[in-house]
């Protein structure tokens, strides 16, 4: 199973959009895909008409089940969505309160990857949604995945950004001894704007074996997507946006030989 | 002093665009102005060229002072900018381990709160940048503030993503048995898109007490403001989205007789 967490500390990125996508290009092309929304704001989840503030299954329980050493089948938290092919491990919004209470106790960093270790045979991707912040939920992305995908939106700040969150990475990663590949993603490029091109150029020079070689464009398409509920490249195959996440999907695909 | 708390979960809404331009307006008409970040992530800090990662001051001081119980002058901690009359609180990376050290120990909510008392004759307007997370950075910036601005992207999960807010600030101030006066600010307005059109009528429906009655529009000057180090309003004073920050300051003072 190909396990990709798209995360990426600063906000409206487009993690989620990214997740969203990816995933209904893929179940469209038969595959059986799973996407997870460790993010306590459950934008994902509300994509699906699911209300975080306001359910009983969700990737919360797994951490319970954690604390209270008692086991749980992953499988029974998960919903099916309108997309055939497409699953969702909700989030909860009572996920914002596991930094107080668990911690960096031992063991709560690898609750999802055990978990997604039980469903290898179901699915052959899972794609994991972050919240905008570094935590025990960052922490489980990060000990779960096979590969990173990093959005970064093309303009100055975004760039500094990426620079701290790449050697808050390596020194998660130092410590857990795992070594995790990554590809940066520049999106809502404006070819209009010079800010948007500088920052394309900068990412590219600091960055030239880990940048995809190409660009998501600001594309109005995805905030209508959004109110439809379906997948933007279900809701508009032919959009610009979707394209380019078509080729995006075939450049992770070929970076990832078979996991 | 008023102070104004610019918040809101989720990612990417122009939170930290809000403070700077708002802060740069009311130096230039004059005000003494304190810029607060308290996002651990550091845009704010960033934007005015310091380093989050390599900061000796900052409001991560503060705390560590009232762990310690060693009192500690907030001005001592302040840089100047540029800018005439713009001061800056910078935050540190260090804030993310916060939540994990320190969770809800008794008066940690009241650190700011605290600090800018001390201040209260120094500036005439202080303006609390925050992360996109619920926590106890969250908690110090509602606690400090005596008005609340929340920008909310014009598209629809941003709404869902308000109602979810609003919940939690009711409970947390019901909690603290006080009770803020907030306004809702429609940001990256897109007249070209029907999602945008949609989620403004939406807003002003949903909460017409207290909606701005105009809104941001999506303005590209944005995003080369911020690589230019400069506070939007003296990078492009006569941007559209510079000249909409200038009435919704003119809004917000109205609503808020002298504090
Ligand atoms: N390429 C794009 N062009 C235009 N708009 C986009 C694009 N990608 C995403 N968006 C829009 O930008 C906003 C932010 O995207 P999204 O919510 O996916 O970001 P995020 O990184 O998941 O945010 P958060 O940090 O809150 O989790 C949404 O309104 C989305 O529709
Ligand atoms: N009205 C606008 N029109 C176009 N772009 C904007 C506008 N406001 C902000 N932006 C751009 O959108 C991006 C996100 O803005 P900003 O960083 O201020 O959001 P934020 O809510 O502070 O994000 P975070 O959740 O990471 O703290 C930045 O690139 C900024 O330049
Ligand atoms: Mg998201
Ligand atoms: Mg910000």
């Amino acid at each position: 199973m190909k396990i990709w967490t798209i995360t990426n500390q600063k906000g409206g990125v487009g993690k989620t959009t990214s997740v969203v996508t990816l995933g209904g290009i893929l179940a469209s092309a038969g595959e059986r895909v799973l996407l997870v929304d460790l993010d306590p704001h459950g934008s994902l989840t509300s994509y699906f008409r699911l209300d975080p503030d306001d359910i009983d299954k969700s990737v919360y329980n797994l951490f319970q089940s954690m604390v209270a050493k008692k086991p749980l089948d992953p499988q029974s938290l998960i919903q099916a969505t309108k997309t055939p092919g497409l699953d969702l491990l909700p989030a909860s919004t009572a996920l914002a309160t596991l930094d107080r209470q668990v911690g960096v106790k031992d063991g709560m960093g690898l609750v999802l990857a055990t978990s997604l270790k039980k469903l290898e045979s179901e699915y052959s991707y899972a794609l994991i949604d972050t919240p905008p912040m570094l935590g025990v939920l960052m922490v489980n992305a990060l000990a779960a995945c096979n590969h990173l995908v990093i959005p970064v939106q093309t303009e100055f700040l975004a760039l500094k950004g990426l620079e701290r969150m790449l050697h808050t990475l390596s020194m998660i990663f130092k410590s857990t001894k795992r070594e995790i590949d990554y590809t940066v993603v520049p999106t809502m490029f404006d070819q209009r704007t010079k800010a948007s091109k500088d920052s394309l150029r900068a990412l590219r020079e600091q960055y030239p074996d880990n940048t995809w070689k190409s660009a998501i464009p600001v594309d109005t398409r995805f905030r209508d997507a959004s109110s439809s509920g379906v997948p933007p490249s279900i809701f508009a195959p032919s959009a610009r946006g979707v394209e380019a996440y078509e080729a995006l999907l075939q450049a992770l695909d070929a970076r990832q030989k078979a996991e």
